[in-house]
């Protein structure tokens, strides 16, 4: 479980700590706004009313702490990246920052953000590319429990066959793809026999619950 | 190629326009400020500055013939709404509208919208889950020429079975999951005789070029 701060409740930041929340997480959510403090606080671990560019309003919520920040405050650029110096500065070791421009996104990585997102350009982009293909609908979203993940093979993994690792009795999850990094093969339903081996992705599908638990169990 | 006509150029809107030029699709863009306009004129088929909810100057603009509209105006929901509701009264088949809160969303079903969007949202979303899972990547992106999608199923495959379908001979396109409409049961690696039945999709795998062709093919 991971303790993340996230700072700007717009529809962006707000949708990103209630889905945190959902998955079991450990959310302090923050906006100098009150009333959007109020809207999410019974959905999170906590919720305050501060102004984030304000460092000892951060330092008194020990948010020196916490593993990861998000600073999804919008239209005022000198406090998103004022907010994105301040928690580096404070010590939080993963800090995902939103931009509105491409010249904001720059200073954003320069001044230590681990993860620039576009939001807005990011949708617009995926909504462009599901109007041409001819029946492509919205990414892969399964039957609503259901989901298709990629992830990295932990070294325990490695120079085991899938049989051996039996994920599907084990974990519920069943791998669709094995990708291997030092040919750049694809493997498609991969047989037992397979040998994962260092480097290898797996793209797997399983219920939300059951990756949940084995994401828990990895981390 | 289809006549896409893009109305509102804020960041989400302007995206959507300039994928999908990038696409090689035709696009007309609109915005009420002329400075948003001048902005992506370069890039995309026409630009024009209008006020989306004057019914005229979208009729001298033969807003009528077009086969996609998309509605990205948003802070001001009236507007939003106004002109999702003059596109589909002009006659676009397909009408993707932007919503900021669920109230507006459901408005737009009702007068007609065929898909909302809630970027924000669903941003938020994507970011929570990439956060949360202890080795995931960013969505399923496979080695460079392959990607994963999801799609639904043509009228022409009804009734037949994967084996008859014969897509990976065909098309070098590989099933992945049957999922069925009817009873939300999820196939993960169906078998050969599994029979497809309408409003079943299929998430395949292929090379881009070969789902590229794929698509044009059932446009
Ligand atoms: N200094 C600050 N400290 C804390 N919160 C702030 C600060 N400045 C702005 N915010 C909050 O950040 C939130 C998001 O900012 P804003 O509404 O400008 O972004 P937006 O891009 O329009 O949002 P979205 O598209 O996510 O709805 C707002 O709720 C605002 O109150
Ligand atoms: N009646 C109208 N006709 C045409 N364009 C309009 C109209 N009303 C608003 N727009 C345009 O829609 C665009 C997007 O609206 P707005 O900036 O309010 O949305 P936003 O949600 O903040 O945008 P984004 O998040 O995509 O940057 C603006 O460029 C605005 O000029």
């Amino acid at each position: 479980k991971k303790q993340i701060v996230v700072i700007g409740l717009g529809r962006f930041g707000s949708s990103i700590a209630l889905n945190l929340a959902k998955l079991g997480q450990e959310v302090l959510a923050i906006d100098i706004d009150e009333v959007k403090v109020k809207e999410v606080a019974a959905q999170v671990t906590h919720a305050v009313q501060i102004d984030a560019t304000d460092i000892n309003a951060l330092k008194s919520l020990g948010i020196s702490n916490f593993d990861i920040g998000i600073v999804a405050i919008g239209e005022d650029v000198q406090a998103n990246i004022l907010t994105t110096l301040l928690l580096k500065e404070l010590g939080i070791p993963y800090v995902v920052a939103k931009a509105i421009n491409t010249l904001q996104g720059r200073v954003l990585v320069k001044i230590g953000a681990n993860r620039v997102v576009y939001p807005e350009k990011e949708m617009g982009k995926k909504i462009a590319h599901s109007l041409v293909s001819s029946n492509f609908m919205d990414y892969i979203e399964l039957a609503k429990d259901y989901r298709i993940e990629e992830m990295t093979t932990p070294a325990s993994f490695h120079g085991k066959t899938l049989r051996e690792l039996n994920l599907r009795n084990r974990w519920g999850i069943t791998v669709i793809v094995v990708k291997r990094e030092q040919t750049g093969d694809i493997e498609v339903s991969p047989g037992a026999e397979t040998t994962v081996l260092p480097g290898d992705t797996m793209i797997v599908l399983g219920k939300n619950d059951d990756l949940n638990r084995w994401n828990n169990h990895t981390r």
